[in-house]
């Protein structure tokens, strides 16, 4: 599960 | 953002400035791991080449800049200002031993096959494993001052509430990142036996000390 970029977490 | 997401932030921001008040009061940089920060330095660059690439929020932006640029002032500190009082000897984890395997996961296991995903993936990697030189050093020396046990239980907790807020995140919003849920597992279980530590000693007001 997941996406690539643009990530919204530091 | 919700309120495990800013308490996690809000401990990791923690962890660095009693890390970076550490140093500066005591004009020392003992115990401390370089080889950790330089880890954490190649984590925070890596990681946040988005900044360039992609906004998302102010404080966001705010945040990473932050990051950045204090790793690399603790970085200066360590190996430049206070370079008299770092403890080289006790400081031998082979960090190669980290770095190539970790690069190798990054370029197979990642969300996309990419050059800044795939960057991303590996700083991901790389800060789950990144405490390992600090913590090794520990068992080395078999002591940690008062004030480092308070830096990594704060940097430790970080993670942990992060594994909270993805929790949050799954039902709240259907976010699921299965690579940066495992990898903040494997980070938070590395904690494991430090957060026992904390718990039984330093909380207690004795200071961590292993035996011999």
């Amino acid at each position: 599960g997941g996406t690539a970029q643009p990530h919204d977490e530091l | 953002m919700n309120i495990f997401r800013l308490c996690g932030d809000m401990s990791h921001l923690a962890a660095i400035i009693i890390l970076l008040l550490k140093m500066w009061k005591t004009r020392s940089v003992a115990g401390i791991s370089g080889k950790s920060q330089i880890l954490f330095a190649t984590v925070f660059t890596a990681r946040y080449l988005d900044l360039f690439t992609s906004f998302i929020s102010i404080y966001n932006t705010c945040m990473k800049v932050f990051f950045i640029g204090t790793v690399y002032f603790t970085i200066y500190l360590i190996y430049m200002k206070f370079k008299a009082t770092y403890d080289s000897n006790h400081d031998s984890f082979r960090v190669e031993f980290l770095i190539v395997p970790v690069g190798g996961l990054a370029f197979l296991v990642n969300h996309e096959f990419a050059p800044l995903e795939i960057i991303w993936t590996f700083s991901i990697y790389l800060e789950s494993v990144a405490i390992l030189p600090q913590l090794f050093m520990i068992s080395k020396t078999g002591e940690a001052e008062t004030i480092t046990s308070h830096y990594l239980f704060a940097l430790g907790s970080y993670r942990a509430l992060y594994l909270c807020n993805w929790i949050y995140r799954y039902y709240a919003e259907g976010f699921f990142d299965l690579i940066a849920v495992v990898a903040g597992v494997v980070q938070t279980i590395l904690y494991c036996d430090f957060f026992y530590l904390y718990i039984t000693k330093v909380m207690k007001g004795k200071k961590i000390s292993l035996p011999a």
